[in-house]
């Protein structure tokens, strides 16, 4: 299961519609301070299915929706989706892509989709159970935590484990 | 359970010590259980020794060490349990550039995990496969933009020699 | 007391509202303490606007957006009561190459302060009036040499380019 | 009143005596990983009277004295002086120099000198309280700890403010 491409639409800072395509290998994102790298960062997080605002360095869930700009309004729902090859079908779907989905509205309602197909997020972290790309614990480092693995208890150290195993 | 536990730690210790020596070109570092507590319920304990110093507990590492430290460890991780994807912001940023190099090639081992590393460094972006620009044209709105790194090779980000 | 401290956070104020926008190239910085709340006892809350956005919580600014604010808030304390020295470890870090540029040229204007910057950064070294070099030829012992900086004006550190 | 130099000797990695000189200006301090960067930055803080031994990155006093390497035997002190140009007579003694020092033992014994006299770390405060040196709250900004201005709460953001007052 190989993951190929990242689309945000109205979340934090991109109001447009991006894509990020990641071919195989190492992929590299710069730009200057503030312009929104961590925000895409922060994209992939959510749509596996964060649920810590603080996380997402806000105060409020709806706060990763853009909320305007000198020349523009704010919108009123975030979309971020993420795309997975799945010709090997590890992911137990029929379909050669699976696509995840989530969505937030001003309201504070949210939803996943699978495909197109509305799900839970119990679904969706099922999905993924056997390939471990939906537990965060090491999938993504944030700015400034890299070295959150030496700095945690032994404890919380081993629930890292624990989720690897 | 306890025994898929203990054998993913076993594990993760064996490529923990391996990745360790590459990343410092040396040293010895070792992950720690203590025996009379259940395997459930125990701490697990980091002991690293860079190469040409005694051992000292994590707290004393540099900067610098205590993140090649956690590239490593976080490595080991993933090469006991692979994952389609991981995600590194500018995990570079207390690096020296023959730690930025070593960073680099440890990256470039696992073809199996796609990286998508945020970075200011040069010379990381000289060893991505793919390179996006985010900027902010308009104020307060991002967009990605295409890179040409003026010649790929060439761009090494001359930190303060090591 | 209480009139003293008022009147520390008012110079502080007065000189962080300018200083970040020195170091932004625009945008509006404040100190806000709540009316109804006693000074002694009250919370001292920062506001940040970087040029071009709109004025969100200090918590969704960027990495670097929040180094460059606490640089102004340290030197706006430092123009209020000026202090013989100044120790920076790796401040610089999560810095493009723009807000490097300008976090050496705000210390500059500091002339009775000292500044000893740590740094990893050829552009920041660049800034330098003297300049030292630790390295541990000998394992495990520290020592202090010399730097010949090839050219000092060119060494600038070629960081992704803002 | 101008800080002029560092000296240490004895204090972590910093095994045989090292002095800093510190002309006006910039004084830049380069290395690669691990060569003692920070350990200078340590040995400020400690010879202005650090007492948390976290905030020194040990677990306990004496952790400051070096502690031997591959090729040397363990030291039992660990020394380092800050000297400060005076002649301006703004600190309350009668010389050009004052020369602040800070000694610890392999016992945990300590101690404190003002040009060569034994002095307690209350002498050493006094000395600067009309400077501000000796208020380490803002004029040491420890490595990754840039934004603790920012993230700490409104009330100990005051204290700073109270310091500087
Ligand atoms: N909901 C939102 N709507 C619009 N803009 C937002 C929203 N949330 C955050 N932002 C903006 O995004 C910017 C931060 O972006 P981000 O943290 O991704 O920067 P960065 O590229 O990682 O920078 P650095 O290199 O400094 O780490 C902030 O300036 C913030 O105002
Ligand atoms: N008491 C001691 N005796 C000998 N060595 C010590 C002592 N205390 C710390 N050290 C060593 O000092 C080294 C750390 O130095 P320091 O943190 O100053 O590095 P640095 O130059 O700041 O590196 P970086 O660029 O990674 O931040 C560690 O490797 C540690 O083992
Ligand atoms: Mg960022
Ligand atoms: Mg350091």
């Amino acid at each position: 299961t190989r993951l190929t491409a990242l689309e945000l639409c109205g979340f934090k800072s991109f109001a447009d519609r991006t894509r990020f395509e990641f071919p195989p290998g190492i992929t590299v994102v710069v730009g200057p301070n503030g312009s929104g790298k961590s925000n895409v960062v922060d994209a992939i997080k959510w749509v596996l299915g964060e649920q810590s605002v603080r996380s997402l360095r806000g105060r409020d869930m709806t706060d990763v929706i853009f909320a305007g700009s000198a020349g523009r309004k704010p919108l009123n729902a975030a979309e971020t989706s993420l795309c997975f090859d799945n010709t090997a079908r590890r992911l137990p779907v029929e379909a050669d892509e699976v696509r995840i989905t989530r969505r937030v509205y001003r309201s504070g309602e949210g939803e996943y989709l699978i495909n197109g197909e509305v799900a839970r997020l119990r679904d969706i972290r099922e999905l993924f159970s056997g390939t471990g790309a939906a537990t965060e614990a090491y999938s993504v480092i944030e700015q400034g935590r890299v070295d959150a693995l030496l700095v945690a208890s032994g404890r919380d150290r081993r629930a890292v484990f624990e989720e690897a195993a | 359970s306890r025994r898929l536990l203990g054998d993913t730690i076993e594990t993760v210790r064996g490529h923990f010590r391996e990745l360790f020596t590459r990343v410092f070109g040396g040293g010895q570092a070792d992950i720690v259980l203590d025996p009379d507590v259940d395997l459930l319920e125990t701490s697990v304990e980091i002991v690293a020794r860079p190469p040409g110093k005694e051992p000292r507990g994590i707290g004393l590492l540099s900067g610098g060490e205590k993140t090649m430290t956690c590239v490593a460890l976080l490595l080991a991780i993933f090469r006991s349990r692979p994952n389609p994807f991981c995600v590194l912001d500018e995990v570079d940023a207390a690096l020296d550039e023959a730690n930025v190099d070593r960073f680099t090639d440890v990256l470039k081992d696992f073809r199996d995990t796609q990286f998508i590393v945020v970075t200011h460094s040069k010379k990381t972006m000289s060893a991505a496969t793919t390179l996006y620009g985010v900027t902010m044209e308009e104020s307060g709105v991002s967009k990605r933009v295409a890179v040409r790194l003026e010649n790929r090779a060439v761009a090494a980000r001359p930190r303060a020699a090591a």
